[in-house]
């Protein structure tokens, strides 16, 4: 038996095949967020006789799984929000946003409040863990302190974050 | 179906 590998993705085909084996081996980089599926149409022919060779086909589909290749991504950086000083204790000032690539847990993601200068405004700001929602926990008062920076960041929930 | 992470190197036999 000798076995034939046709692509029936549109792209150039990631895998090869040993022909008298049968194994099915990657001759490209794959990449499951350029492409998370391929598939494939395997032949087997017979080649002991050369009068009425016979061959069939199996179908196959390879799933790529993903590996937390990719960090998240802001959007923006720096972010710059203006909150009115009389902007309500409890509302919600501002928005931080990222994305990831990957899958699962590879790109979820969590926010968190790392710093504030001054440092008396931490108590002052909450990041939702979730959402990257801000949130004003304490008024704020322009003749005292005009501006405020924060460093937020985002981790996926990769085990190799 | 056959799996393979994205990750394998070139070579790598994903089945039979």
């Amino acid at each position: 038996v000798m076995y034939t590998l046709t692509s029936l993705s549109p792209a150039e085909s990631a895998f090869d095949m040993d022909r008298s084996s049968g194994a099915l081996v990657v001759a490209r980089q794959l990449d499951r967020e350029t492409r998370p599926e391929h598939r494939l149409e395997v032949r087997a022919l017979d080649t002991s006789t050369s009068s009425n060779p016979q061959s069939s086909a199996v179908l196959v589909r390879v799933d790529i799984t993903d590996v937390n290749d990719n960090a998240p991504r802001w959007e923006r950086d720096p972010v710059v929000i203006a909150v009115p000083e009389d902007a309500a204790v409890g509302a919600a000032v501002g928005n931080f946003s990222a994305t990831d690539a990957d899958a699962g847990p590879n790109g979820e993601l969590r926010y968190f409040l790392d710093s504030v200068e001054p440092e008396n405004g931490r108590s002052k700001f909450a990041v939702d863990r979730l959402t990257g929602s801000l949130t004003l926990l304490e008024g704020v008062d322009f003749e005292s302190v005009a501006r405020y920076t924060l460093v937020v960041s985002v981790k996926d929930q990769a085990v190799n974050e | 179906m056959v799996k393979v992470r994205e990750d394998v190197s070139i070579g790598f036999v994903v089945g039979n």
